[in-house]
């Protein structure tokens, strides 16, 4: 059974695209069935597994909006055989004024994705910093979300508003959807600051908040410059042992399910 | 003649928040009459120098969708009597939708503003982090752009877009718009990748990019859980330092004009 999953927060900067490339790839090393789907129109997702960007091939733009089927889009990951990409390119930046004026506007990511509903294990969906119709979109068509958090003030002040977005998804369009985690990131333990914030998450969210912190590591920075996901680049790094760690949860809780 | 300035990036957390305000809380206490405009649903401008995002109170959607004079929504700041402050709250999450269907949509704000245009040296806008209807309102209604850029790989990703876009705004809206600086933040000059991006935004943005660069300095992350600009939090650190100086540099640059 495929498990959907949103990686959303429309505060920016986040750690939302690091978030759904690490776990994809270390769900993929795991030999998961894993497509990792960009539907930010900045692409960062596509380009952080070095596939391609080119306007000229087939992209989610031309899967939501063209009607292309779904595996004319899909790229192959050139090292992880488990791991396969549905990129954005710029052509997505127009697809939320073109999505307007469409009958059942907030559904339509989730038809287009209905082919690799059993074909997956795991779908996990790169959001824009935003909560438009994309951001729709991806949680009308998805089981779950892991929302990352920064351990800084500006991104504890939005999360209500993205709580009364998810509300209004399960309410009207998708009333499965659930959060399977909150995923603190950046964790800097020498600042007051973080870990103040964490402890505040950890008070919110409770049990939702994952055990593993992805730590503040400039490795998880540097590696997209080279499209490779972390643990292609410097697997001993300990954002690679991080994200693996929260692979390796988020599995027990979807196992448990 | 006042001068009206988006700070744009569609890149998240870059900065542009921590730039608009410390921005105009630098011009403030140089005796420029500054007006801060939220134009983000976040609200996080709004916060940061401590104003109010009560939906109860009238805001910057107040004044675009339903047309309340400005002066009905314009807050005074407690501690520096040259800022003033047009909110953002939640109302404004539903402004892009709105705004898809008005006539002449991209120049609500620019109208909005037009009764402001003398009584203030500098009008500072924060951004969301998207290109949608709000952004392009915003770019339609300054006379120059400030772009903040992370030292960071992803950042420098999506610049190309931004550019289209505000060449866009040019051709169709706004042909005064011009870029007056590019400026770098959260720069660590021991890390190796912050060196080579702050390389390469010098070598694709020669003289536009400001001298003053914005180290990585935690009490500006600090300060926006007090409500107040850095200078009013700790006006001794590096972080005010440089944000005194960018706003030094842009008088420099304004009163060359
Ligand atoms: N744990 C980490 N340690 C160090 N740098 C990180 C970490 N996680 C992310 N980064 C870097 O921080 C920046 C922001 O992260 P990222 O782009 O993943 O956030 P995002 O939420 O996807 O941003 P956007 O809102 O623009 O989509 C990137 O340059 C990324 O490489
Ligand atoms: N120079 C700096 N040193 C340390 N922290 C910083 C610095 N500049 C900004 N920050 C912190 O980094 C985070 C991102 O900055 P900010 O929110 O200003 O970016 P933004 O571009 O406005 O984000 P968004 O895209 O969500 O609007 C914030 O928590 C902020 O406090
Ligand atoms: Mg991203
Ligand atoms: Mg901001």
């Amino acid at each position: 059974m495929t498990r959907t999953i949103a990686v959303a927060n429309q505060k920016g900067g986040v750690g939302k695209t690091t978030t759904a490339v690490n776990l994809a790839a270390s769900l993929a090393i795991a030999e998961r069935r894993t497509l990792l789907v960009d539907a930010d129109p900045q692409g960062n997702a596509t380009s952080g597994v070095g596939a391609s960007r080119d306007p000229a091939k087939a992209s989610l733009y031309d899967v939501i909006i063209g009607g292309r089927p779904l595996e004319e889009a899909i790229q192959l990951d050139a090292d992880l055989p488990f791991l396969h990409v549905l990129p954005a390119n710029q052509e997505l930046v127009g697809a939320e004024l073109e999505l307007v004026d469409l009958p059942s506007r907030e559904t339509m990511l989730r038809r287009a994705l209905a082919p690799a509903r059993d074909a997956y294990d795991f779908i996990l969906i790169d959001c824009p910093p935003s909560l438009g119709l994309i951001t729709l979109n991806v949680l009308t068509a998805s089981d779950a979300v892991i929302i990352p958090i920064q351990c800084e003030y500006y991104a504890l002040e939005g999360i209500s508003q993205l709580l009364n977005t998810i509300r209004l998804v399960q309410q009207n369009f998708n009333p499965e959807l659930a959060i399977d985690g909150v995923l603190l990131t950046m964790y800097d333990s020498r600042l007051n600051l973080c870990r103040q914030v964490a402890h505040d998450a950890k008070e919110y969210f409770g049990p939702k908040v994952f055990r593993t912190v992805i730590p503040r590591n400039v490795r998880l920075a540097e590696a997209p410059s080279f499209g490779k996901p972390i643990l292609m680049y410097d697997v001993q790094s300990v954002g690679a042992k991080s994200y693996i760690a929260v692979a390796q949860e988020l599995q027990r809780r979807s196992d448990a399910l």
